[in-house]
């Protein structure tokens, strides 16, 4: 494993960290999309069902296990929990987050590796991560204050794709992989749609305001 | 293997 494919997943991980401390410590999930927690679990659930029959390593089973689960008790705490459900920003968060399922589905159906069972999940996966971020982006459009573990949130989950794109270049001259071009295309894609929003995170860093995207 | 480069990631 190299360096950017590990800066990547800490990465990652900082920004599921991030949102989990902001919903606990601030019994609060406003500015959170919770549209976009629940495609990254129809994500990591898609694409790590092999955690049982491909086993690589203990790092990838035990990220693979804290993604799923971590997603789920997001979604779980923006549903059920007592205090935080009642900060979800309902209205907000209009997204047609079904939209984005299918379409992921249908591409996998047209454009994967294999037809099998396993072969199109993993490329759904791959395109709906690509897009899960969309509801998230437009919710931190219309909230005016972007409080900044939000933002953190959202700057950290960019990162971490920009640092897979530069695990793929090294990866490609070092082992020669050319074919990849499911998750170049979705990945590309995927980070592209940060491009905007890291534009306005570091004016506001820059400025040292805070962070609001304009509509 | 190098038949699967990629799905050794995350």
């Amino acid at each position: 494993m190299n360096a950017f494919r590990f800066l990547g997943d800490m990465t990652h991980l900082f920004s599921v960290l991030v949102l989990l401390l902001k919903i606990y410590a601030t019994k609060s999930c406003s500015g959170v999309s919770r549209k976009t927690q629940e495609l990254y679990m129809v994500v990591f659930v898609a694409r790590y069902m092999d955690l049982f029959t491909d086993y690589i390593s203990l790092y990838n089973s035990v990220m693979k296990v804290v993604f799923i689960t971590s997603s789920a008790a997001i979604v779980w705490c923006m549903r059920r929990h007592p205090q935080v459900r009642r900060t979800y920003d309902r209205d907000q968060d209009t997204f047609r987050h079904v939209v984005l399922v299918a379409a992921s589905f249908v591409l996998a159906l047209i454009f994967n590796e294999r037809f099998t069972f396993r072969e199109i999940c993993w490329a759904f996966s791959i395109y709906l991560e690509a897009v899960a971020i969309l509801p998230q982006l437009v919710l931190l459009q219309r909230s005016r204050n972007v409080d900044n573990l939000t933002g953190q949130y959202v700057l950290f989950l960019g990162a971490y794709r920009a640092f897979y794109i530069l695990n793929w270049i090294y990866r490609y001259f070092t082992e020669g992989h050319t074919s990849r071009w499911i998750p170049w295309i979705a990945g590309l894609v995927q980070t592209a749609l940060y491009a905007d929003f890291f534009y306005y995170y570091f004016l506001s860093w820059k400025n040292n305001v805070k962070l609001e995207l304009p509509a | 293997s190098s038949s699967e480069p990629v799905k050794d990631e995350l």
